[in-house]
């Protein structure tokens, strides 16, 4: 069914879709509608798969991920590996309008957001502690190392490279709560 | 992740995604969410895409851009997300992800690569014909 206007995202994060629908509806631009979209899911922390306290990495910290398009006049926004700032898709809004980049990362991507007026807050929880506590105790499993020792299958790191490469990447089984 | 796509009535369409990523990452790591073409991407002369699922693989085949080309040659968006994600899974059949794409007249689709535990997708939709946010499923291919 073809309608126009239109508001689609990927899962069943209905708040996101109502908030871009209603931010739409106010008179606000797609654009608009998306950002809004996306940060109600980081502050409602949809699946515990968007915003902070969710997927810590290897050393228990959250970082954050995301991108904004503008399909008029193709302007990208992104931000990658962002750190103690909540609002990402805000971020990466605000490279798009106050930068002539398109990607920013790390800590200088954090560094940015700080400038910009964003609030540096600490994005870890009891959740995303407990998550990476869990995964110390099961020898660091999963594990996204591979040709390092000790075997990463089993053990905790710190790791150093073999000098053959053996493995490669396996089937892991899926986690439908765990997405980029 | 939420990966989204927003049409307004004039036609003009903006996406966008946010996402933590994946749990138990080696620091530094970046998925396909922040990646133009790769977690979503929009052209307000063809549609619009947004993938999920797992970053390291897709963001390879920037599966949002093949999505938004075929529906700019024409192809509707259900088979644009299928190719899509049939693209991928002629190299990698075992991997986790999803699709969903919308034209400028307001069609929308939905893809995914069937695993075991998951064979269908679930998305939102949300136009004037629904006047409420609409849960969706696809099944997977």
């Amino acid at each position: 069914s073809a309608v126009l206007p239109l508001v689609i995202n990927t899962w069943p994060f209905q708040d996101a879709t109502a908030t871009a629908w209603s931010t739409l509806s106010s008179g606000g631009s797609a654009l608009d509608a998306v950002e809004k979209g996306c940060a109600q899911c980081e502050i409602l922390q949809c699946d515990g798969s968007v915003g902070y306290g969710g997927s810590p990495d290897e050393m228990g910290e959250t970082t954050l991920d995301a991108m904004i398009m503008n399909g008029d006049t193709m302007e990208v926004g992104a931000v990658g590996d962002l750190r103690r700032i909540k609002n990402a898709i805000g971020v990466a809004r605000a490279v798009m309008e106050r930068t002539k980049h398109t990607f920013l990362v790390g800590e200088s991507a954090s560094v940015f957001a700080e400038n910009m007026g964003f609030p540096v807050e600490d994005l870890s929880t009891n959740h995303s502690l407990d998550i990476f506590t869990k995964w110390l105790k099961d020898s660091c499993q999963p594990n996204y190392r591979q040709n390092v020792s000790p075997d990463p299958s089993k053990s905790c790191g710190p790791y150093k490279p073999h000098t053959m490469l053996q493995q490669r990447r396996r089937h892991q089984l899926i986690d439908i709560h765990a997405h980029d | 992740t939420i990966g989204m796509i927003v049409i307004n009535q004039a036609g003009q369409v903006a996406a966008g995604t946010s996402t933590n990523g994946a749990s138990h990452k080696i620091p530094g790591r970046v998925g396909d969410s922040p990646i133009a073409g790769a977690g979503a991407y929009a052209d307000s002369t063809a549609g619009g895409a947004a993938a999920t699922g797992d970053g390291d693989i897709m963001m390879r085949f920037l599966p949002s851009y093949l999505a938004v080309e075929q529906m700019r040659a024409g192809v509707d968006p259900p088979t644009a997300c299928r190719t899509a994600i049939t693209r991928i899974k002629k190299h990698f059949p075992h991997f986790f992800g999803a699709i969903v794409c919308a034209n400028t007249t307001g069609s929308y689709g939905a893809a995914c690569n069937k695993l075991p535990g998951f064979s269908q997708f679930p998305f939102m939709v949300f136009n004037q014909k629904s006047n409420v946010p609409v849960k969706e499923m696809v099944d997977c291919v």
